[in-house]
């Protein structure tokens, strides 16, 4: 699964996410991740977030979603809202996933051993990674 | 001007740090061509969305990845894609799954998202709407690699779903 979020100029925010999915899944079988609330979300008010991982495990947890909700009704950091939802509620090596939020706060946490990622931020970041 | 941020992931799993180093390579390259797309964008004043969807074709394109060309098979040798993009400035959103045949599905959910009626389309009428929007079609042969082909018929011969990129990667989608 690929994904990317983004915040730009203008203080907007985006995300996508595209998959093919899980190998020999049924055909029909949905999931991994981008299902709009589950594993992909956006709103200018809170963050953008794109995940990547069993798609299963995000649709019932509704994570990106859930995200966007702990920052807006809580109060949380995209960092507490993001690491509640892989270290807390998602099973140990469910995946991980990436979100921004409106001030250019980011995160990019999994809790499987890896996760191929890529981060630029205007402020000289310029960065890929896998573990 | 605000800051500027495009962060990308390109799967998630238990990936061993024994594979080889021309893999790691050509996965590295393919995410630093994904995000020097999309940062062009943003430096260029473009909008967060049509940053994402640069960043997001790329890796579709990139064989190394498990999105449109390169994505894994499904039990009787398809391929079957999903893709999802939303706007935070509009809140609209776009998303499609059991697609085949579309070159880029993430071109595909912008179309949808941009389709005021709908944001969810699925399977043959997902295909049907891509052709009038005239987005690529291809042959199914378009989205097979060797490397996904081999880990269907290991997952088939060990009557067991495997989760993206290698299967001794147990990598996840």
């Amino acid at each position: 699964t690929v994904g990317a979020v983004a915040l730009d100029s203008h203080g907007n925010l985006a995300a996508a996410t595209s998959t093919g999915g899980i190998t020999n899944k049924r055909y029909g079988r949905v999931g991994d991740t981008p299902i709009i609330g589950s594993g992909t979300y956006a709103d200018n008010e809170t963050c953008a977030v794109s995940c990547t991982g069993i798609g299963e495990q995000f649709i019932k947890f509704n994570v990106a979603y859930d995200i966007a909700a702990r920052i807006k009704y809580k109060g949380e950091s995209v960092e507490k809202a993001s690491l509640e939802n892989i270290e807390n509620r998602l099973n140990k090596d469910d995946g991980g996933l990436i979100v921004v939020d409106k001030y250019g706060n980011y995160s990019l946490p999994f809790n499987s051993n890896g996760m191929y990622r890529g981060i630029y931020c205007s402020d000289g970041v310029f960065d890929v990674k896998v573990w | 001007m605000n800051k500027l941020v495009l962060l990308i992931h390109g799967g998630a799993g238990n990936i061993k740090k024994s594979d080889s180093e021309e893999k790691f390579k050509r996965h590295l390259k393919g995410l630093k061509a994904s995000l020097e797309a999309g940062r062009k964008i943003l430096e260029e004043g473009g909008t967060a969305l049509d940053a994402v969807i640069a960043s997001v074709k790329v890796m579709e394109d990139d064989p190394s990845f498990n999105a449109g060309k390169g994505s894994v098979f499904t039990h009787n040798e398809k391929n079957e894609m999903d893709a999802a993009v939303m706007d935070g400035k509009t809140l609209n959103n776009g998303a499609v799954s059991g697609v085949s045949n579309v070159k880029n599905p993430i071109l595909l959910a912008k179309k949808v998202l941009e389709y005021k009626d709908h944001s969810f389309l699925a399977n043959e009428g997902a295909l049907e709407f891509a052709k009038e929007n005239g987005l690529d079609i291809v042959d199914n042969e378009y989205f097979k690699t060797e490397v996904r082909y081999n880990q269907l018929l290991k997952a088939r011969g060990e009557k067991k779903i495997a989760l993206d990129h290698d299967i001794d990667e147990e990598k996840y989608g």
